[in-house]
């Protein structure tokens, strides 16, 4: 399974 | 952090460096749109308000800093300090255009439905078409300086290069941002036009100029 997408990208 | 993603960032301040650089020395901001920079700071404003409630990591919390005084700053620098070299009349593009459709695709496509989720997403879409109209002007006037273009390039570089990022985080933590990955696509795509002008003229030393 895919990992939720956290928002660490800027 | 892999690096590409550190590679994209640096091209991303760099950009800002070169934009800020452009306009100090030649104590103008012709050629730059207005309209791109203040989507651009929409977009680290919405975007980055998890900076009050979510610590990611020193260099996440500086850089967004970072992103957000710069592009403010720029938009003095435009508005004011050197407002009389900006010629609102080829800085043209219906920016309506633009945020009408991401406010519906945030609406649509999101991963929570919150404020701060929604304003991620709607972020996300606007950053992707937020150069539009810089290429836009650029198409009008048909030539930029060169110190112009590399700021361009930098920040097309940027975009480029995140997605080598995802792919590389696809195969190392299983994971994929389907929003993210998406709007990226798009928002490099957007560059390919200029791209090809770039390495064809400006890095064989001649002006960037489009065939009439």
């Amino acid at each position: 399974p895919l990992a939720e997408p956290k928002h660490d990208e800027l | 952090m892999n690096l590409f993603r550190l590679f994209g960032d640096l091209s991303h301040l760099a950009s800002i460096f070169i934009l800020l650089q452009k306009i100090q020395s030649t104590r103008s901001c012709r050629g730059i749109s207005f309209k791109t920079q203040a989507l651009y700071a929409t977009v680290f404003i919405t975007r980055y308000l998890d900076l009050f409630y979510e610590w990611v990591s020193l260099y996440n919390f500086t850089m967004k800093v970072f992103f957000i005084a710069s592009s403010c700053y720029i938009l003095y620098l435009m508005k004011y300090k050197y407002r009389p070299t900006h010629d609102p009349s080829i800085d043209t593009f219906r920016v309506e255009y633009l945020l009408g459709p991401c406010v519906v695709l945030a609406l649509l496509f999101h991963y929570k439905f919150s404020i701060p989720e929604l304003l991620w997403s709607f972020s996300i879409f606007l950053e992707a078409v937020a150069i539009l109209p810089q290429l836009f002007m650029l198409q009008r006037t048909g030539e930029a300086e060169t110190i112009t273009t590399h700021y361009l390039a930098a920040l097309g570089a940027y975009r480029a290069l995140y997605i080598p990022n995802w792919i590389y985080r696809y195969f190392t933590e299983d994971m994929v941002d389907p929003i993210a990955v998406t709007a990226g696509l798009v928002q490099t795509a957007l560059y390919l036009d200029f791209f090809y002008v770039y390495f064809t003229k400006v890095l064989q030393g001649q002006k960037f100029e489009l065939p009439a």
